[in-house]
């Protein structure tokens, strides 16, 4: 059995809605030890989701069998919003389920809320991502990330990222014109999560699709921080750091042909 | 602009 309780709705909310836009189907595997992951990749096969989130995510957790829950995203979404963000929300599956219950609870109204999900099996490949080396590492606010991001793809479907040492430079180059936003490396001691940090081994010049860096930062309201490793002809990764877990997003550059 | 490449040219199916 399954029994997963959250502190708060919000998290599982905030995971759903970074999500449900790239990957429509995704099967999430629980673990006593792991607690609840997933690995889903978008159906062009550019994008791939990673989400962890430990045992230490939860209020309460336990999970005597290993699970595998085939969701549709659209669905689980639709019954995620009837909670309230601050409500308990607890997750809770038999030994061979075919529905997921989710409970929502507001203990200073006394409300409970109880919806059930049928579950799908879904097959869906599992792709092998080792720890990789990378040439640099970029630690941003969150918000300023989406900022550029969302500007950006209004001028060009593509987004050139080059780093230095001191800036990363966001470059678009469109049927109206061109634009560029550098971003200097700074630390902000009173406010730490405001710093952009560079993690220099190699300077960096990539180009992503800007509609799948729109659909990244999606995952803003997670974290106040996003933390981007980049490698030359290699996957980027974005990451948002969560209570104990974490959204990771790996993003094929794209190539001159 | 490029082409965009898909993640299996970088990652295996385990």
């Amino acid at each position: 059995m399954l029994e997963g309780k959250f502190e708060t709705a919000s998290t599982m909310k905030k995971v759903i809605e970074a999500i449900k836009d790239s990957v429509k189907l995704c099967n999430l595997n629980c673990s006593q030890n792991d607690g609840i992951t997933v690995q889903a990749i978008d159906d062009s096969r550019v994008l791939l989701i990673a989400l962890k989130l430990d045992p230490s995510c939860f209020q309460e957790f336990r999970c005597d069998k290993d699970l595998v829950l085939g969701l549709d995203l659209e669905s689980l979404s639709k019954i995620l919003r009837q909670g309230n963000p601050e409500d308990y929300l607890t997750l809770i599956a038999e030994d061979s389920p075919d529905s997921l219950l989710i409970v929502f609870e507001d203990s200073k109204k006394d409300r409970i809320s109880e919806f059930s999900l049928k579950l799908m099996d879904i097959d869906s490949d599992v792709l092998t991502i080792d720890e990789m080396e990378h040439d640099c590492a970029i630690t941003l606010p969150a918000a300023a990330f989406a900022k550029v991001a969302r500007d950006m793809k209004t001028l060009s479907e593509s987004l050139q990222i080059l780093v230095t040492k001191d800036s990363v430079k966001f470059k678009a180059d469109g049927s109206i014109g061109t634009g560029s936003v550098i971003l200097r490396a700074r630390t902000n001691l009173d406010d730490t999560k405001e710093s952009i940090l560079i993690d220099l081994n190699k300077p960096v010049n990539l180009t992503f699709g800007a509609k799948y860096l729109n659909d990244i930062v999606k995952a803003t309201p997670l974290a106040d921080t996003v933390t981007i490793k980049l490698t030359d002809k290699a996957p980027a990764m974005f990451e948002y750091k969560l209570q104990g877990g974490f959204l990771r997003y790996y993003l094929a550059p794209k190539f001159e042909d | 602009t490029g082409t965009q490449e898909r993640l299996d040219s970088f990652f295996k199916v385990a």
